[in-house]
């Protein structure tokens, strides 16, 4: 299952929900492996996990700390357009693609390899700029919109403005807007400091019932590919 | 007074920056004029001001409606690296650059010509990832840190995270972080979607002060330049 983690606007969470879903999948047992590779030339991915390669590494991959079956794929700056990478050893492997906010040839391309193209949303004005033009890109590239999938992220149910769009975008995209929003968590924000994914940093944390609720929506729908 | 406004990180308030501190500027006559140029190939500020041909535009600029002295360069899509434009019938005009995150020639150019370069930081972990890297480029083009200004965005003094994260900042860097944040508050992230500044669409919001107190503390600054 081949997921290109995509917003054309910067700040929405984009390497924060590749990282957690990553996690929330291996520890609900609905994937055995996760190959995560960074394709932000700023290597915030890459920045905020650890990796152990006393764990045992293969040519592409680096194990990650603290989250069996997740992986990091080694930075390829000689093949920037390459594409998902491959998981030799697990055909099954989900492969998630963390980017750069704008666009490029190399996010282009693999729009086109993916299965799924996963699109966090801040929900307010600035957050949703950028939608029109994607839904564009991604049409011009002959990628359905079947295979796109809006997440609301940094979501407070008690402020207005969320509930608004929240509901405008359902009524305009219906089920491409998944039903569930990662809700806006402190604890998100720190765990990144500390080299954990949420579930390592603060297990009883709306940030973990929120991935492990869009781990299950994501996983439910493609079960049956 | 040439205005850079540019951080490495996504999402971190440097379009809503650029545009309240434009209208704090005015509206409380540190400035006589403000021209604003969308460096972001995604024209974010583009699209969340209204502008107003018929109060009398030049052949680079329009008025931005309901802020008497703002301006919105237009696009020059033709010469994408043409660093700061002129604002003729005013020397004294503050020019304000809005960027995309990442780096660029333009961004480049832009660096060494600008007598400032404000850097908005969301206070944590990655908010604050590329600061070193824009650290090391700046000293490459040989821009000074004394023409570097941080300024905290989406600042909750409730949380600890933000709180220590200041008090890193202050401590490595002293008075290159600007001694005013700007609180997190929902009426700056709804003002966009009515084409408003800040202090047009809540003017006893807490936006309104934050952005005032930074107008302030960069006019009282170069004054004396
Ligand atoms: N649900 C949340 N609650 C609180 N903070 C969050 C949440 N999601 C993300 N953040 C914080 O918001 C900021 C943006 O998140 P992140 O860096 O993951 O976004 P991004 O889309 O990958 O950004 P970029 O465009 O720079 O790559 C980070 O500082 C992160 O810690
Ligand atoms: N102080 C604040 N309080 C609440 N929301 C804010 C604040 N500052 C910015 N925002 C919201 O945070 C998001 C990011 O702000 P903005 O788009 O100005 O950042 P940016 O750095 O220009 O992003 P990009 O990297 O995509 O250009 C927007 O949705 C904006 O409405
Ligand atoms: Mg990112
Ligand atoms: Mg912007």
């Amino acid at each position: 299952m081949r997921i290109l983690i995509h917003t054309q606007k910067g700040g929405v969470g984009k390497t924060t929900t590749t990282l957690n879903l990553a996690a929330a999948l291996l520890r609900q047992g609905q994937a055995r492996h996760v190959l995560m590779a960074d394709l932000d030339p700023q290597q915030h991915l890459t920045a905020m996990v650890v990796t152990d390669p006393a764990q045992g590494e293969s040519a592409q991959a680096l194990p990650v700390r603290g989250e069996p079956g997740l992986f990091l794929a080694k930075a390829r700056p000689d093949a920037p357009d390459a594409g998902f990478p491959d998981f030799p050893s697990d055909p099954d492997a989900w492969v998630f693609l963390d980017t750069a906010p704008g666009w490029s040839p190399a996010i282009a391309r693999a729009a086109q390899e993916a299965d799924l193209v996963l699109c966090p949303l801040e929900p307010d004005f600035l957050g949703l700029s950028g939608v029109g033009r994607l839904l564009q890109r991604l049409e011009d590239l002959g990628t359905g919109r079947d295979r796109l999938r809006f997440l609301l992220t940094r979501y407070s149910a008690r402020l207005a403005l969320h509930r608004e769009v929240r509901q405008r975008l359902q009524a305009q995209f219906g089920d491409m807007l998944l039903p569930v929003e990662i809700r806006n968590s402190v604890r998100l924000a720190e765990a990144p400091g500390m080299g954990m994914t949420i579930f390592a940093h603060a297990p009883a944390s709306t940030g973990c019932d929120d991935h492990r609720t869009l781990a299950s929506a994501l996983s439910g729908t493609h079960r049956h590919k």
